[in-house]
Parts: C-alpha cells; structure tokens; sequence
C-alpha cells in the first residue's frame, strides 16, 4: 500500500502543510530570486543547507553561469492627451533608455500584422501592442519579440500589453529577446488597463504622447548553481527519475508560485519517500534549477553536463505551471510508456486524480524529450494562474496549503512507482 | 534486466501492470 501511504502521509498525515510552510520561510524571508542577485544565491545556499538537515543523499550543487540583468529605476507617464502615470515592468534583458528618457508619440497596434500594415507609422514612435490575450503560449510571442518587430520599423520603444488573462492594473514581466541585425530598444510590458485605454483613446485619432524611463541594465555573466539531491537506487542506483522545479524567479512578487511551489513539492516528494522509509530500485533525483526563467539556462547546463548517461533516465518530471489542485500529468513519451503511466496514474483513485494528458514538455525537461527521454508536467487547475504570473502578485498569499499537498502527494506516487518499477520507461 | 533501452521488454504489460497494481 505504498501509495495510500504517501498519500495519507501527505494529506492527511504528520506531513500535511510541510510543504507549503518551508516554501513561506524561504519567499518570506530572501524574497524575489533573479536570475544573478544575491537573493537566488543565498536561496540556493538555504536549501543546500535543508536538503543536508532533510537527510536527503548526495546533496550538492552544479556550477551553471547564469544571465545578470538588472530593471533599476523605470517609470512611464503619459504627457498628452492628460497627464497619467502609467504602472510598467520592464521586460527582462531589455536596455535601458537615455538617462533623460524618451518622449515621443504612441502607435497602438493590436497584433503585429497590423503593426506591419502600418510600418510607416511608426518610425520615431513608442508602439504600443494591445493584443488579445487567446492563451500564454500564442500571447507571449508579442512580450517576447515586440520589440525586434517594433525596432524593424523604426520605432523607438515598444510597451506591451502584460500577458495575462486577468488583471487589476497589474503589469507582468517576462523575459524578451533582441535579434542579431536589428537595433535594440527599450521595452517593457504595460497594464490590460492602460494598453486598452490607449486602444480607444488612438481609435478616437486623439494624439498620445508617452514619457519613458528605464534604468535596466545587463552585467556580465555571474555564478550559480543548480542544486541536487537523492534518494539512491537500492538496485539500479545508476538509473534516474528526475523531479524538478525551478529556484529562480523574477524580481517582482515572492516567486511563490512560479515556482516556487513547484520547487516545493519537488523537494516534498522525496521528503516523503524517505520519512516512509522507501527507498526504489532507482535513484530519485531532486534537481532545483537555475536561471530558468531567463530561458532554461540551468536546465541546459545540466543536461550539457549530464547527457552522456540519457539512456539511465528512465523518466523526467517538471512542475512550472502552479501548485493549485491536480487535475492530472501531462505526459510526453511512447504509447507503451503512456500505458504505464496510465497504470500510475490509477494509484491515485483515492485523490481522484488519474488523467493522463499529453505534452509533458517543460522548459527544464525539454532537452531531454527531445532525445526521447519520457517526460511529465504536473497539470493543475490553471483558472488563477496568470493573474499572478510574473507579476507583483505572485506570493504566498496565492497558495494554498491543503491544494500543495494534493500536488506532493501526485509527483511522489508518480515518481516514487516510476523509480520502483523493475524496468526503466520504454521509450518509442 | 531493467533496462530497457530499446523499448523492448522482457515483461508483459500485464505483468507491469500487476507490479503497479502492488504498489496500491
């Protein structure tokens, strides 16, 4: 009855709410954790030293030079048509703007076809994107590539509607990217409130003229670390079932939720497992990545470093997508592993969480599903999610202690059966 | 043999899926 176990463990037992209670001392405590502050070095140092007290095997950190990139001081204030004070974030790596700033005329364009269709408009203009937000994936493409779509055309800065599907004047950062051959310029994400205003005051020909000040800047490259842990292998100590979060988060908020849950019920999984006294046939490795959000920066020196024993993973899992309640696992890998995992996935009956959907992928797990290594997503309710996403709001106070340990007791059950299994995944 | 690299088993899925079945 191993799973009942975890699972009246996790959500019934001496475990409940343990989860929930180390992830608040850490994001109460060091904060926000970009990616090259001091806050996600000292966090990466706090849990190096729980993953020892936690009794947790080979723990130990692996070094990973990471992106350093700083917002400083911004502001935004609209001069004409009256004078409003605008909530902006800039968008990660962006550059900074003159130190006097730059003023200049709005052009409101609601997806980039219409901003090409209107490419003479906008040289010596600050565009502003209003676009509709369908889904993250297909919305996000305008935070990250507005700017170079706005620079092609000679603008001069480029405000984008925060990508969320909800807002109370909330702006939501995430990280951009410039393109070798187009010039760089200043960019940061706007409020759902103001890019619509915008939209209508533009739709009514009225001139808007904006003021924009951003003090970000890029330092070079800095140390850090992922972070790793184990239960070792009783008989295959040489095989591996990864769980995994990321440590790192933006610079606004906690990174309670992104992702720091995530990271959480990572760690819980294996405190679980081991408080039972279970050790599986294969290794359990907690890997806390790096860097993820400035583009799986972590993930991809781990996988550098550690690829040349692919064919000993037997399973990847990433959870980066909320710690609310379980829905399912989303699941990438061959129907014989999708069988399987089907097979898990029924040992959670008693949470009545057992749907297996498809893509498993995740930033940190891709590389390896991509070399054809099975890999799983935790799937939760995402109702909320992108309300706090990347903005001031992701804190504790989105958490939800009882939902967190459903969601530890998911991955350990998937994990811990996974890792236990006297054959490796197969994989297609 | 655990390995399976091949996607090939030496065990049936009935026989996995009673092993995953124990751990309930």
């Amino acid at each position: 009855d191993v799973a009942k176990a975890i699972i009246n463990l996790a959500v019934y037992g001496k475990a409940q709410n343990r989860s929930y209670e180390r992830l608040a001392l850490l994001v109460d405590t060091v904060g926000p954790r970009l990616s090259g502050s001091k806050n996600l070095e000292k966090a990466i140092q706090i849990m190096y030293q729980n993953l020892q007290q936690d009794g947790l095997e080979k723990v130990h950190l692996e070094p990973v030079r990471i992106p350093h990139w700083e917002r400083g001081e911004e502001s935004a204030v609209m001069l004409e048509p009256r004078i409003h004070k605008i909530a902006i974030l800039g968008l990660g790596s962006s550059i900074g703007t003159p130190p006097e700033g730059i003023t200049a005329e709005v052009l409101v364009v609601t997806s980039f076809d219409e901003l090409q269709r209107r490419a003479s408009e906008a040289r010596g203009k600050i565009v502003v994107y209003n676009q509709p937000y369908i889904n993250y994936s297909r919305t996000v493409q305008y935070r990250t590539q507005g700017a170079v779509e706005a620079a092609k055309v000679g603008a001069l800065a480029s405000l984008i509607r925060s990508v969320a599907s909800f807002s109370i004047y909330s702006p939501h950062t995430g990280i951009q990217e410039y393109q070798d051959g187009v010039p760089k310029i200043p960019t940061a994400c706007i409020t759902v409130e103001d890019a619509e205003m915008m939209s209508r005051m533009a739709s009514h020909g009225i001139k808007i003229v904006i003021q924009l000040k951003m003090g970000a800047k890029t330092y070079p490259d800095t140390d850090s670390f992922n972070t790793v842990a184990e239960i070792t292998g009783s008989k295959y100590p040489e095989q591996v079932v990864l769980v995994s979060g990321h440590l790192d988060s933006w610079d606004v908020g906690q990174g309670a939720m992104d992702d720091g849950g995530g990271a959480f019920i990572s760690w819980e999984a294996l405190s679980l497992i081991k408080d039972l006294g279970l050790r599986p046939k294969r290794t359990l490795r907690l890997v806390l990545w790096t860097a993820e959000e400035q583009g799986g920066v972590g993930a991809f020196q781990y996988y550098q470093l550690h690829k040349v024993n692919i064919s000993n993973y037997s399973l990847v899992m990433e959870s980066d997508a909320g710690t609310f309640l379980p829905t399912g696992l989303q699941f990438t890998g061959s129907e014989k592993a999708r069988a399987i995992m089907e097979e898990v996935m029924s040992l959670l009956q008693p949470l009545n969480i057992t749907q297996v959907l498809s893509h498993g992928e995740g930033t940190d797990i891709n590389f390896w599903i991509q070399a054809g290594v099975p890999g799983a997503s935790l799937l939760d309710d995402l109702y909320k999610y992108f309300f706090f996403h990347h903005s001031h709001g992701d804190t504790m106070t989105v958490m939800d202690p009882k939902q967190m340990n459903v969601a530890a007791a998911v991955w350990a059950v998937v994990s811990y059966v996974v890792a236990d299994m006297e054959e490796m995944l197969p994989r297609s | 043999k655990a390995i399976c690299k091949n996607g090939i088993s030496k065990r049936t899925f009935e026989e996995i899926k009673e092993e995953i079945a124990s751990c309930g």
